[in-house]
């Protein structure tokens, strides 16, 4: 089976 | 069309409200490389543009990539070309397309 990306999610920002 | 970004739509927007008003995520190194709008405040100058739309893949600004550039580094930047006033709008060059 494909491996799974394990980067993180990333935080929001609001601008 | 370009030949590396095929889809890329360059939006100008204009200052006209006190605040940008979008929500990024994303950035170097996380799920999400480029930064995505995943939210357009109503009374912002995004908003008022009317052509920024959510889950658009933010490439550049100014003409500056934010490829290679983490969240908060990207954040950074939009922040800065909204607060100066050597412009009175902003250039974002998205794209439709993740």
């Amino acid at each position: 089976r494909e491996k799974r990306l394990t980067l993180p999610p990333s935080e929001i920002t609001l601008l | 069309p370009g030949l590396l970004e095929p889809t890329s739509t360059l939006v100008r927007v204009a200052k006209s409200a006190s605040t940008l008003g979008i929500a990024i995520e994303g950035g170097a190194n996380t799920r999400q490389p480029l930064p995505r709008i995943v939210t357009i405040q109503r009374g912002g100058s995004a908003h008022n543009c009317g052509q920024l739309k959510v889950g658009q893949i933010i490439l550049e600004v100014n003409g500056v990539s934010l490829r290679g550039r983490e969240h908060r580094d990207a954040a950074r930047l939009i922040a800065e070309a909204f607060k100066t006033k050597e412009r009175d709008h902003v250039d974002f060059l998205v794209t439709d397309f993740n």
